[in-house]
């Protein structure tokens, strides 16, 4: 098997202002394959909380758009996972 | 040939293995290994015993990456076994904190999936267990564990990243160490589990918002190793038990082990807050074990005195 490739998928940081802005996300969750780095579950997403989670490069688009209509504040910590993943290794051999 | 391992960098499996070995043979008055079982695809589980003497005394439990993603963690229990073999006789606390308790290290948890985050999907978390009427692979191990464990909503799906697994220590690995926990329970005081990120200290409870008896005692150790922790790089961590600072779990090991008698348990989540999440540089493991160990030695200092 080749190994999985994550080019172009992005990390999202979001902050629900409320229990409606919480529902958008979770309600994301469950139309998109979404990767929840922080915290762990969907269910755990509440308002006020920090949440991170990866998303395709397919769906990021469509995700990045119902944020924006939702007017739920947003921010994009990571633009290409496959650029950090090769960036973890920085560090020369001995 | 499993090539240089380094701890300035990521290792995958095969120089971890060729590390303990290496370790047992440089330090073998202090270091031992101990198979305490074998995971689904037959890979060792090893455990590090570090301390001086032999005999009936106090001892640490620490388990590094339970999730095969959080990569710092398993740098850190190298570094930890790395450093105390380096300063025994230097260092004044280490030497006496390894003349008076040994400290039993567990450099991998989930040893196929960290295998699998190397080899295939560096994204992967569970282990790699199959599941009966599904495609999807893997268990969360820290929700396996015997502990309120199928209290959590919406962790009996398999594909899930937090499935529970399909009874509590269902998996082989959760199995081995909960063996070898329950056979040194005597002289087990303390239980440290290293995760990342979100740069936290955790205590019990995770499956209840009630606080543990002693959570004054906790939240004591929990302060002062924070603050221990940020005097190097100024690196701040909050604390306290993991319902509340985190958000609730079940079937976590941290909770297991507090309910089974041992009374200090913590969690670290190391580094980062997010920049860089699970791909935290290999340039960052350094700074992040050397202040992560000063948290560290004070617990162990503490658990020596008031245990």
């Amino acid at each position: 098997l080749a190994p999985v490739r994550f080019d172009r998928e992005k990390v999202f940081r979001v902050r629900p202002q409320d229990d409606k802005q919480a529902n958008i996300v979770k309600d994301l969750a469950k139309s998109n394959e979404l990767d929840f780095w922080y915290p762990d579950a969907t269910h755990h997403v509440a308002t006020n909380m920090t949440v991170d989670f990866r998303a395709s490069e397919k769906e990021s688009q469509s995700i990045q758009s119902a944020l924006e209509q939702s007017n739920v504040h947003f921010e994009i910590l990571i633009h290409d996972l496959q650029e950090e993943v090769e960036k973890q290794f920085d560090v020369e051999d001995d | 040939a499993p090539g240089r391992h380094s701890y300035a960098k990521y290792n995958d499996w095969g120089k971890i293995v060729a590390w303990t070995e290496k370790m047992v043979k440089k330090c073998p008055e202090m270091v031992s290994r101990i198979q305490i079982g074998s995971t689904v695809e037959n890979n060792p589980l090893y455990i590090l015993k570090v301390g001086k003497r032999a005999g009936r005394q106090k001892a640490i439990f620490m388990d590094c990456g339970i999730h095969a993603r959080e990569w710092v963690s398993p740098a850190f229990c190298q570094w930890f076994v790395y450093q105390a073999t380096k300063s025994y006789g230097k260092n004044k606390i280490m030497t006496k904190l390894l003349d008076q308790m040994n400290f039993y290290i567990l450099p991998v948890f989930n040893v196929d999936g960290y295998i699998w985050s190397w080899t295939q999907n560096r994204m992967w978390r569970k282990n790699r267990s199959r599941n009966r009427n599904s495609t999807c692979i893997g268990t969360d191990l820290n929700r396996n564990f015997d502990v309120s464990w199928s209290s959590s909503p919406n962790t009996n799906n398999p594909c899930l990243e937090t499935y529970r697994g399909p009874a509590p220590e269902s998996e082989k690995e959760t199995r081995a160490v909960t063996a070898f926990i329950r056979s040194h329970l005597k002289s087990i005081r303390a239980y440290i589990t290293f995760h990342s990120y979100s740069q936290m200290l955790l205590y019990p409870y995770g499956y209840t918002p009630r606080l543990p008896p002693n959570h004054e005692d906790l939240a004591k150790v929990g302060r002062i190793a924070t603050e221990a922790l940020s005097t190097r790089y100024e690196t701040r961590y909050v604390y306290g038990p993991i319902a509340s600072t985190i958000y609730p779990t079940s079937g976590s090991s941290l909770d297991w082990a507090y309910d089974l008698g041992i009374k200090h348990t913590f969690a670290f989540e190391l580094r980062d807050k997010g920049k860089f999440g699970f791909l935290l540089p290999e340039s960052r493991i350094k700074p992040t074990c050397r202040e992560t160990m000063l948290a560290v030695k004070f617990i162990a200092k503490y658990i020596l005195k008031h245990t």
